[in-house]
């Protein structure tokens, strides 16, 4: 999956099995990345699990527990509540039934967007940046904080860049099959109007599984983001196409 | 329509939590069982035991004045004034976010 972590660094990962998203002394999320149906050799997210540490004082005890996998996407935490606490200190809205849930956790001031798209999964959190930092540096904190390790990796600007040139080659090529071509994903992308990494991302998804879902993940990705913070919109270059890659990579 | 799976996963909780969730204990495995028949009515659609179940689930919510939404309604829910927050359930941290996200293949 595509992964845009909380110190704005931007990254392709195979990460396949489960992974920590975000580790620190109030909250857990985790993930289980499975490979996509078909040819391809990607991954992408089945299963989500929130686990909201204890908090005597907010009505959470001994935790709280809210897990979706694919086609159930369950309207409330798994003792069937949708909040706790005074004032709903913790509250679970189901915005979209089956396909799209936020969950609010007020006393930490932090906000969790989950979605389904066709059978995947998309995350986005916005947390208060002295938690974030508490657990910086730590080796067990997650991916939005430490990124995905080195080898899960994918340098996806030079797969954009090169593989668009070679599709008749890539037969033998079992790794990343390209199941479109780079310009035909380049115009559904730009017509679903998702930029810079979020662009990318699109692209690069569709080439590698030619599944027209993800291209609305993408776009979905884009708008929560911008929904939990509207001032990313200042920072947008509106990129919407390769050359720096390709001047990069070509060769 | 599979609501067979909806019923299995309201046995399964009442054994779960048997004794364990107090006075709400009812109420909450009561609307487990509720959500679970909601997501279902689309393959569902005009099948008479999905109806069937749907009212008794609904109708047993009532009885036990069951909110749909995660609140056990009660006599003296009218009485109480609003309550006001533990200064530990807000949040006083400086207001400045962070944010991460996770999507696509």
């Amino acid at each position: 999956p595509h992964l845009s972590t909380f110190h704005g660094d931007f990254q392709t990962c195979k990460v396949q099995g489960a992974w920590p998203l975000v580790k620190n002394k109030f909250l857990l999320v985790q993930v289980t990345n499975d490979p996509v149906t078909g040819e391809s050799s990607a991954t992408a997210t089945s299963k989500l699990t929130v686990v909201i540490k204890k908090n005597q004082d907010c009505a959470i005890e001994p935790y709280l527990m809210y897990q979706a996998q694919t086609d159930a996407l369950p309207g409330a935490f798994h003792d069937g509540h949708t909040h706790y606490g005074p004032h709903k200190a913790v509250e679970l809205l189901e915005i979209e039934e089956g396909k799209h849930v936020e969950i609010h956790i007020r006393y930490i001031a932090t906000t969790i967007v989950v979605r389904q798209i066709g059978r995947y999964f998309t995350f986005a959190i916005k947390m208060p940046e002295e938690i974030v930092n508490s657990t910086k540096g730590d080796s067990n904190s997650g991916l939005c904080d430490r990124g995905c390790p080195a080898h899960e990796r994918i340098n996806y600007q030079e797969y954009l860049a090169t593989r668009h040139k070679k599709i008749d080659n890539l037969k033998e090529d079992s790794a990343i099959k390209v199941q479109m071509p780079r310009s035909d994903a380049e115009g559904i992308c730009r017509e679903a109007k998702v930029v810079d990494f979020y662009f990318d991302s699109c692209v690069f998804d569709l080439m590698t599984t030619g599944d027209k879902n993800f291209t609305l993940a993408a776009l979905s990705a884009l708008q929560d983001i911008i929904k939990l913070d509207p001032s990313i919109v200042n920072s947008q270059l509106n990129r919407t196409d390769f050359r720096k890659y390709d001047k990069t990579f070509g060769n | 329509c599979d609501i067979d799976t909806c019923a299995k996963q309201f046995q399964r909780l009442q054994s779960v939590e048997n004794g364990v969730m107090g006075p709400d204990k009812e109420c909450i495995t009561l609307r487990t069982y509720w959500n679970c028949i909601k997501k279902k009515v689309r393959d569902c659609k005009g099948d008479l035991n999905y109806l069937t179940v749907r009212t008794g689930v609904k109708n047993r919510m009532g009885q036990n004045n069951c909110s749909k939404n995660g609140r056990t309604l009660g006599p003296e829910d009218e009485k109480t004034s609003v309550p006001t927050i533990p200064s530990v359930c807000s949040y006083h941290g400086k207001k400045v976010y962070k944010h991460c996200g996770l999507f696509g293949d």
